[in-house]
């Protein structure tokens, strides 16, 4: 990517690059849809040999063979029994049955993670910079699992299965399904294994936001990473024929509308041809006579942004407003339209359809103006990430973090077009692309960089450190906001924060797990000892020692509590829960760290003790929280309130978010 | 519908294997057999899980689902991408 590793503080040659020797002994797995080798992402040159633990292999098929893998990509495997039994054997004229990547996502995300410099990479000019993965260093191995059916779970076991037998050291997996029992989850349960082995595994946590409770890949031993905006833009002016201007978003490169002409502009719901839903401008739904010559105004919703584009295309518009709809707010996603577009905010939209709905002779142009950084605020969680309270384990809050999410350059498929249509004949080396899926692989990354620097720290450890340096205010020094409602974001909506990985680096503390605590964590949530042995692959009972006394219990870097008005069945008062927690000192020997509590006005957060005493490294101590509801829930079901508790010692500043739901 | 197969994830408990078989995948291989003559294991897991998957119908992952050494049988999902 060209300018996340700047904004997340990866482009000096100090700190966690240093200190992590360019992680060239990490070995970063990505489960996705394949790699396009000749991209200059997956380049070899000055690299070291393969390190010697990796057991990998590069499996031939379809224009892919052992020669494709070098010194940066040791591994590529594909994985399709699953699939071809549900749709018959891949067709070879059509899909690459190798690990050949034909979508496009699958290296985009690798490169994020661990791409070679690139210079002068860009989209048609967009975004123009070096390219580079956040831990540019270390190996690629990639796993393909998903074809253009989707990616079965039989596939993605297979694919995990490998990834372990092989050596990867880091998974990186954007992708997911509904929520179901961690038992019968195949990314749970093979990423439970992968934790046992040391593995650091991170997954997109889904783009279904701005909805609550809509988050996918939850287990407490999966890194679940949600989406924030840059602070890089792709301004477009939409200019009316009231010569109001209003701001918008394109990645648009062709010849643009005519110079100094306002076009005609009709809103997509005065175009229909007979169909209801034409202000969305799905497929066969406008009137060409009346869209012929015209740029028109859609509505965001249903159908891929770029495919309304298309479809305005087809029918001879000559070119495209996008508007968002409440559920996206003032978010705004670039795309590499076909035709000159631009993609506009709630705000901005709705001043738009009045002003086609007052004017007879509405007109308007678009102008693109192309890259521009410094964006005030940014980070800012995007729409479209998903939203916790977890609907599995609501006392363990996810997502865990945010990374950078929207509109990201990285390396692109040589047989798609940046718009991902079959319509689109361009072919380019980046594209830029939105969703969680692009957070995930950053992360990845940064968690590769702090395994190079810190091989001894469980993936739990890296966890740790990645949640509790995160940042929660923006580059205005304000509280984190939510693009979808404007108001200050929540740790529903970015967890711990946004990663901040130098500081990673340097936890002060870490609340660290190892399997243990994950078995107690799951006779907590009375699963039976052979669903646990499903995930845990042993023989285990629920002994009283093991067991914790509630999900919330487990050693997580965050807090969520969740009150009731019924005694639960320790038969203890919902209205107050304790949570034990103990950190481990991975700082400098001798430390003192005093507790600073925020709370929220309807809870009492009490910490005992409010003094951790340290006399050497790697010493842990333990600390109580109690939360005690001030008064009986609140009228609305859904109310929730957030605070804070951190450690600190002058130097560290370890910070764990408190959600509390009645 | 009964009839119409799919894929299942068959998760096994190693400890059940009897000793007449060389390895896990050959006893997986036998109980596919049992169940059906036409079907042959997808993949058999040895790291993120004891067990295999395989496509069977409904009423042959109910009966295998019985035999000894399945932990579970659960049907496939599809995920996507994000």
């Amino acid at each position: 990517t060209t300018h996340t590793p700047e904004f997340l503080g990866l482009d000096g040659s100090n700190g966690l690059w240093s200190e992590s020797d360019g992680a060239d002994d990490v070995v970063v797995g990505v489960l996705d849809t394949g790699v396009w080798p000749e991209s200059r992402s997956f380049g070899d040159e000055g690299m070291k040999p393969v390190p010697s633990h990796w057991k990998g292999e590069c499996e031939s098929g379809t224009r892919f063979n052992a020669s494709h893998c070098n010194k940066k990509l040791i591994g590529a495997r594909f994985f399709c029994s699953g699939y071809e039994a549900a749709y018959g054997r891949v067709n070879e004229s059509k899909e690459f049955r190798s690990p050949r990547d034909q979508d496009g996502h699958g290296t985009h995300t690798a490169s994020t993670a661990a791409g070679s410099f690139v210079a002068d990479a860009s989209l048609q000019g967009y975004a123009r910079g070096t390219a580079r993965g956040m831990a540019p260093f270390a190996r690629v191995a990639v796993y393909k699992v998903c074809w253009q059916g989707g990616c079965f779970s039989s596939d993605i076991l297979a694919g995990m299965d490998h990834a372990v037998a092989d050596g990867v050291n880091v998974l990186s997996m954007s992708l997911g399904g509904g929520v179901v029992p961690y038992y019968r989850d195949g990314i749970a349960v093979g990423a439970f294994t992968a934790m046992r082995k040391g593995i650091f595994v991170s997954c997109s946590a889904g783009n279904a936001g701005p909805d609550p409770m809509s988050l996918a890949n939850v287990a407490p031993w999966i890194t679940t990473v949600g989406a924030g905006t840059l602070d890089r833009d792709f301004p477009a002016s939409i200019v009316l024929g009231n010569r109001v201007r209003y701001g918008g978003v394109s990645l648009y490169s062709g010849s643009g509308l005519p110079r100094g002409k306002l076009l005609p502009l009709i809103y997509a719901a005065d175009a229909s041809n007979g169909n209801k839903s034409s202000n969305l401008c799905l497929a066969n739904t406008l009137d060409e006579r009346l869209v012929k010559g015209k740029i028109v105004l859609c509505d965001r919703g249903i159908s891929a942004r770029v495919d309304k584009g298309n479809v305005v295309k087809s029918a001879g518009g000559a070119g495209m407003i996008l508007a968002n709809m409440a559920a996206n707010g003032e978010e705004l996603v670039a795309d590499s339209h076909l035709l000159p577009a631009a993609a506009v905010g709630r705000r901005v939209g709705d001043a738009i359809r009045r002003y086609v709905k007052a004017s007879r002779k509405a007109r308007a142009t678009i102008e693109f103006e192309g890259t521009v950084l410094g964006v005030k605020p940014s980070p800012v969680v995007a729409a479209f990430s998903s939203r916790g309270p977890s609907s599995m384990t609501p006392q363990i809050l996810k997502p865990d973090v945010i990374g950078p999410g929207v509109n990201i350059l990285a390396a692109w498929t040589g047989v798609a077009g940046p718009s991902e249509m079959k319509a689109d004949t361009r072919r380019v080396d980046f594209n830029i692309i939105s969703g969680t899926s692009m957070s995930c692989p950053h992360v990845s990354g940064v968690a590769a960089l702090l395994k190079g620097a810190q091989p001894g720290w469980s993936p739990a450890a890296i966890r740790s450190a990645l949640m509790t340096t995160a940042y929660t205010v923006d580059n205005t020094g304000a509280p984190l906001r939510d693009v979808a409602t404007g108001n200050d974001s929540t740790p529903f909506d970015h967890g711990a924060g946004h990663v901040d990985p130098q500081r990673a680096l340097t936890p002060g503390l870490v609340y660290d797990m190892g399997v243990q605590d994950y078995v107690g964590f799951l006779c907590a949530l009375s699963y039976t000892p052979q669903q646990i042995r499903l995930l845990v692959k042993s023989n285990l009972t629920c002994t009283k020692k093991a067991r914790l006394r509630s999900p919330g219990n487990l050693n997580y870097p965050s807090f969520s509590v969740v009150f009731s008005s019924h005694h639960d069945h320790f038969n203890r008062s919902a209205t107050v829960v304790k949570y034990t927690r103990t950190v481990t000192n991975v700082g400098q020997g001798a430390s003192k760290y005093r507790v600073a509590v925020s709370a929220p006005p309807t809870v009492k957060i009490t910490v005992k003790p409010t003094t951790l005493s340290f006399q050497s490294v790697n010493q842990k101590r333990s600390y109580t929280v109690t939360f005690i509801a001030k008064r009986a829930a609140p009228r609305l079901t859904a109310a929730a309130s957030f605070g804070s508790i951190t450690w600190t010692d002058g130097l560290h500043k370890v910070r764990s978010p408190v959600a509390i739901m009645w | 519908d009964g009839e119409a197969a799919q894929t299942y994830i068959v998760h096994m408990s190693k400890s059940f294997m009897p000793s007449s078989f060389e390895s896990p995948d050959r006893w997986y291989s036998s109980l596919v057999e049992s169940q059906s003559q036409s079907q042959s294991v997808l993949y058999n897991y040895a790291q993120v899980l004891h067990g295999f998957a395989v496509k069977l119908t409904l009423a042959q992952a109910k009966a295998l689902e019985k035999t000894e050494g399945v932990l579970a049988v659960h049907p496939e999902t599809v995920y996507e991408l994000h």
